[in-house]
């Protein structure tokens, strides 16, 4: 049952092709991903902002609209106000321990350095090895880069923190229970009946598309988050032919084959998207013109757009906070490696200082 | 994506 435990060995070309290659990918991915995610947003502010679909189904003017009732519970269902209270209360100690990390390696840097100094003013030219403060130039370069990452962060909390500000008491409001939630919904004399009328028809029939299209967004996402390849034999046979190995070239190419399509349905999903909401856009002006508006009605609607939107916002906060979430933890690890570093390179300057002392004291 | 990209950093630099 012998298992070759050199077998995933591969020359250091190969290596770091390997490790440009999937961060190539894992940029591609998150362009696509990213892209499709921020439109429908877009889509979702533009229905939110025209009172839509609430308003197709908004009739006797006193119940709480069909999507609204489901934005409702959708919230509810995930966790509501609580889990994202939680999740925003949590963001200050993941940042903590970030930067304590990062200044405890810096700091080990930092004392070393001094201890250096000082033991070369005391032995001047003597103490002749490399001064500690050029040696550690790269990996304070990279503290720098950390610390600057973290600054972002910190931005980026600040952004969902106003998001959940400005949000949550509407988000609270659609936690509320159902009776509560219609009671602080103003209400309005029926619509007039415009069932009938042509409008509704055809702003149903655009919703139900900009539905489809948002589904078929997310089968869209999961086709390309699936896709996997194994680049290593393709830089393996490379290499082995040419005797060089062109990442570049051959990780575009290959990111092409496999990611082309996709990116050919995103812009094409972009495409639909702009051309159903100008629909949108000009059949909600024919019908808003034919329903009656009066100061109650536009209250009402007022209440409903908020009420959408603040489901909207929920997701959007929810996502921003695991994606913030996962940052931190993913930047921990990368910190504890750099920490590994850093007390790698004190521990041998140490031991040298040690032995040169020793040496210098003998003489 | 509101928070910076790892991406690069989880690149592994071999150290010379």
């Amino acid at each position: 049952k012998f298992t070759d435990l050199f077998e995933k060995m591969v020359p250091m070309a190969v290596q770091q092709s390997m490790s440009i290659y999937s961060q190539r990918k894992a940029e591609t991915v998150n362009r696509l991903v990213g892209t499709m995610r921020e439109t429908t947003n877009l889509c979702n502010g533009v229905l939110a902002s025209l009172n839509l679909p609430a308003a197709l189904e908004d009739l006797s003017g006193d119940s709480i609209p069909q999507s609204i009732a489901e934005k409702a519970r959708s919230v509810v269902q995930l966790g509501g106000l609580q889990s994202i209270e939680q999740l925003i209360k949590d963001l200050p100690e993941l940042l903590t321990r970030n930067r304590e990390i990062l200044d405890e390696s810096l700091k080990m840097l930092d004392n070393e350095e001094t201890t250096d100094n000082e033991l070369r003013t005391k032995f001047n030219q003597r103490w002749n090895r490399t001064p500690s403060g050029d040696l550690y130039k790269p990996l304070r370069a990279e503290g720098g880069n950390f610390r600057d990452i973290l600054d972002k962060a910190v931005q980026a909390d600040q952004v969902v923190r106003d998001r959940y500000s400005a949000h949550g008491d509407m988000i609270a409001l659609l936690c509320r229970p159902e009776d509560e939630l219609n009671a602080a919904i103003p209400s309005a004399n029926p619509t007039k009946t415009l069932q009938g009328s042509e409008v509704v028809n055809v702003l149903r029939s655009l919703l139900s598309q900009l539905d489809e299209m948002k589904k078929e967004r997310e089968t869209i996402e999961g086709e390309i988050k699936a896709v996997t390849f194994d680049m290593s034999a393709t830089f393996l046979m490379a290499l082995a032919q040419d005797g060089v190995l062109n990442e570049e070239q051959l990780s575009l190419s290959q990111l092409d084959q496999l990611y082309g399509a996709y990116n050919q349905r995103v812009q094409a999903t972009v495409r639909t998207q702009e051309e159903l909401l100008g629909q949108v856009q000009t059949s909600h002006q024919e019908f808003s013109s034919l329903k009656q508006s009066n100061t109650e009605a536009n209250q009402r609607e007022e209440v409903l757009k908020k009420l959408a939107s603040a489901h909207d916002s929920y997701v959007e906060i929810s996502s921003n906070l695991r994606e913030g979430t996962k940052f931190y933890n993913d930047l921990t690890e990368i910190l504890l490696k750099f920490q590994n570093k850093c007390s790698d390179i004190v521990f041998a300057r140490k031991t040298e200082r040690e032995e040169l002392l020793k040496y210098l004291q003998q003489s | 994506s509101l928070y910076p990209s790892l991406e690069d950093l989880k690149v592994d630099k071999v150290i010379r």
